[in-house]
């Protein structure tokens, strides 16, 4: 991935981080790393609305494909320095919800609203035929105390019930 | 430094500024 971004035009909003939208299509076949494909980066806000009102909304799609949102210089896959040590906690949605539950949990990472330093990596929506789900990657996998401010943020800015449940992957196993 | 943090509704109002079209 590209490290160094272009520097914000006038009168936009920067954002804490930069950031690159990525695509997988057809996840489950040949290896992941070459079905990957980077949209493009971003570090403002108006840039990001740029990118995102042209990305089809992932519940138009048919089909098994992975949309990521991840820290610029971070590749989505548990392979990626900055994810081996790292988890995610996923949360498995039925059809029809992924659109908005995609788009608050973007905004809410933008927004630096999960207040955890630099522990988020980024997340990730894949659309399969039953049932989709989204996940929030960490850097640190085995530090709960960031891990549960995640999940509850999460919980908040998606306006979940506290009895959702959700799982927490780490992915060292997942690599395994 | 200074986390720069934005809420929800600040981030949908940008959505229609004129550069994020």
């Amino acid at each position: 991935a590209k490290k160094e971004s272009l520097p914000p035009d006038p009168g936009e909003h920067r954002l804490q981080f930069s950031y690159a939208f990525w695509y997988c299509r057809q996840p489950r076949l040949r290896s992941y790393d070459q079905n990957l494909k980077m949209i493009g980066t971003f570090n403002t806000v108006e840039k990001f609305w740029s990118f995102y009102s042209h990305l089809v909304r992932p519940s138009e799609l048919s089909g098994q494909i992975d949309f990521h949102l991840f820290k610029e210089g971070i590749r989505p896959m548990w392979e990626d320095e900055a994810n081996r040590n790292g988890g995610r906690w996923v949360l498995r949605l039925r059809k029809g919800l992924a659109s908005r539950c995609w788009e608050n949990l973007i905004l809410a990472i933008l927004g630096e609203q999960f207040m955890v330093g630099e522990e988020i990596c980024g997340a990730m929506l894949s659309v399969r035929s039953q049932e989709d789900s989204i996940s929030v990657w960490n850097k640190t996998a085995n530090d709960n105390a960031t891990t549960i401010r995640i999940r509850d943020t999460l919980k908040r800015v998606l306006n979940l019930p506290p009895s959702t449940h959700m799982d927490y992957k780490m992915n060292s196993e997942s690599l395994r | 430094g200074t986390r720069i943090i934005y809420e929800r509704a600040f981030l949908m109002q940008l959505r229609n500024s004129p550069v994020a079209k």
